[in-house]
């Protein structure tokens, strides 16, 4: 990985004597290759390299005996640093029920994800009542009903003739009556670039008045990561990121992009297709997987 | 960003950005500037207009000749569609069936994912709408049994195409590429010359995992073409030009959004000239 390739630049260069501030920039350049091929947007790549090469010029690379560990060790810090700043928990609202609404591109997983949020919650000791919003896709209110049976959390459904603003509106009136106190709403997927659907979003947002609005991500998404992230933060609002399918290889590295351009918390990392797979997120395991 | 401009290390660089920015991968990106430096001095380029066009045109090769898809008339065509989850593949399925039956073939569906919620539910949705007979069993089923008995039905029906939807998978998991192996040998068994088309779907705002896909897809059944969803975003699908440079798998079909109409023939041309937009 990035750490060998880094010491053999290195002895490398410090074959030829003192290291210099261009031996450092040499090696920044392993670094930019190895986060552009974790699929880290060039951007955040660019902004990331000038950041940590500050501390790249220092003593502490500069006069260490392993440089290359060294490196390593700074580019490992800062990006744990970048991945989990702020804190990445749910934030539960101080007068129930806490409403979490759920959105992103087709197929990141958002259904699979709803029902995995419902279970950990309901294990929690809550009582989640999950909204099938999704009037478009076909069979996605029976996914949505399925998914819910197996978590044992109840599924409030219109149908798909309504609109899902008065079914968002209508989950809520239902979570109420029925002193639900986590209202989930599942949304269709859709393009960051269709005016119409992003403007139902701010629809929903803004007749149910979600907590927590979260973009779900799959983790093998390339550089459009930073147009998706971007759009959706900028017409709707997020609070937080799920990334998903995570138990493949993917690196990753549209976790760091998404969090560097919009400076929301990750808050779970989904790992694979079975309703209890979803983790807090880790940002010193996600550092680690996208350095390789 | 180009016209008029002399060449100089600045545009190489712009064009290399414009490479990554595609999901093209760093490292297919830097062969292919270093190889435009080559080409260039060579041809002694003296602008940027003619150096954008030898760009187009290391990618355009790269890309191979169209190849059309392996159906033919008077005899069952059966294609299997795989893919990592998510990707778009009963979608895609939904469209090809659309496609075959406007082109007056007898079209079956076989609803191959008995493990996700709804799957089988789904694609019974695309059969109503395109007036197409789907076969299916139960949730849980064997995939290879739905195989099975979706062969003998067609034959038995004189079907003329048979598209066969597959759970989601990722190749990380060797028992479920073995399963998908076994659909494909099933297939084989029960049809002469099938899966005459096995189609590995790729969504287009995938990045470098989709040349993983490829290769550990391929490993597994004998893949005959990519299809690419979801053009119809922001994301370029310049991943297939890294997964062109690793093996030859010739695009055959474009996804550009959900409805049954919204499938394109490759076009390679329009491809690379819509990289550069
Ligand atoms: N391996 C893996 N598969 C996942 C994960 N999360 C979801 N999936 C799968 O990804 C596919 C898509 O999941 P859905 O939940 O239907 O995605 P969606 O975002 O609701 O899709 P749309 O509603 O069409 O936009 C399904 O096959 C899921 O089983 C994960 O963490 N790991
Ligand atoms: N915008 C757009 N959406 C697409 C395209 N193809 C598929 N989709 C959407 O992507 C989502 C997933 O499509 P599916 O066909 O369920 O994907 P899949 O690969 O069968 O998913 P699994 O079976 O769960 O692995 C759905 O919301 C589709 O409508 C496309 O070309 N463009
Ligand atoms: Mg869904
Ligand atoms: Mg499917």
């Amino acid at each position: 990985g990035l750490t060998e390739k880094l010491q053999a630049t290195f002895r490398r260069l410090r074959s030829k004597g003192k290291l210099t501030e261009k031996d450092v920039n040499t090696a920044l350049r392993e670094v930019r290759l190895a986060l552009l091929e974790a699929d880290v947007n060039h951007r955040v790549v660019r902004d990331f390299v000038a950041a940590i090469k500050e501390r790249a010029i220092g003593a502490e690379v500069m006069e260490s005996i392993t440089p290359g560990q060294q490196m390593v060790k700074i580019v490992h810090e800062e990006m744990i640093e970048l991945l989990g700043g702020t804190a990445g928990r749910l934030q539960m609202a101080s007068k129930p029920p806490t409403i979490i609404m759920l959105v992103g591109l087709q197929g990141a997983g958002k259904t699979t994800t709803a029902g995995k949020l419902a279970n950990h919650l309901r294990k929690n000791g809550r009582r989640p009542l999950l909204v099938a919003a999704d009037v478009y896709r076909p069979a996605a209110i029976e996914q949505l009903h399925i998914v819910g049976e197996q978590v044992e959390v109840p599924v409030f459904s219109m149908g798909d003739k309504l609109s899902p603003v008065h079914i968002a509106k209508a989950g809520l009136e239902k979570a109420l009556r029925d002193g639900r106190d986590v209202l989930i709403i599942d949304t269709a997927g859709r393009l960051h670039i269709d005016t119409e659907l992003m403007q139902e979003l701010t629809s929903i947002k803004a007749e149910v008045g979600p907590h927590e609005v979260l973009l779900v991500v799959d983790a093998m998404t390339g550089q459009d990561a930073v147009n998706v992230a971007t759009a959706f933060d900028e017409h709707l609002g997020i609070d937080g990121v799920i990334m998903t399918k995570l138990d493949g290889d993917t690196r990753g590295g549209a976790a760091l992009s998404v969090k560097a351009v919009t400076g929301k918390p990750i808050k779970f990392a989904a790992t694979g297709e079975k309703l209890d797979a979803l983790e807090v997120f880790h940002p010193d395991r996600m550092a680690s997987r996208i350095l390789g | 960003l180009i016209t008029g401009r002399k060449i100089d290390e600045s545009l190489y660089e712009e064009l290399e950005e414009l490479l990554i920015i595609s999901d093209v991968g760093v490292h297919t990106s830097l062969d292919l500037v270093e190889s435009l430096r080559h080409a260039a001095k060579e041809q002694k380029l003296a602008d940027g207009d003619s150096l954008k066009a030898l760009l187009k045109s290391q990618l355009r090769e790269l890309l191979g000749e169209p190849a059309p898809m392996n159906i033919e008339p008077g005899r069952l065509n059966v294609i299997v569609v795989v893919g990592v989850n998510g990707v778009g593949k009963t979608t895609t399925i939904a469209k090809l069936a659309h496609q075959y039956k406007k082109q007056g073939l007898k079209v079956m569906l076989a609803a191959g994912d008995t493990f996700r919620a709804a799957a089988a539910e789904q694609l019974e949705i695309w059969g109503q709408r395109l007036a197409v007979p789907v076969l299916r069993h139960g949730e849980g089923a064997d995939p290879a049994a739905v195989v099975y008995d979706a062969v003998q039905s067609a034959k038995a029906r004189g079907i003329n195409v048979l598209i066969v939807d597959t759970a989601g998978r990722l190749h990380t998991k060797s028992n479920l590429m073995q399963e998908l192996a076994k659909i494909v040998r099933v297939a084989g068994r029960e049809c002469q010359g099938a899966p005459h088309e096995v189609l590995l779907v790729i969504d287009a705002t995938t990045g470098q995992n989709a040349v993983v896909q490829a290769e550990q897809f391929g490993k597994s059944v004998p893949l005959t073409g990519l299809v690419l969803t979801k053009m119809d975003g922001t994301a370029k699908g310049g991943i297939i030009f890294a997964i062109a440079s690793q093996q030859e798998l010739p695009v055959k079909f474009i996804g550009v959004g959900e409805g049954m109409d919204d499938l394109r023939d490759f076009d390679p041309d329009q491809f690379v000239e819509a990289l550069f937009d």
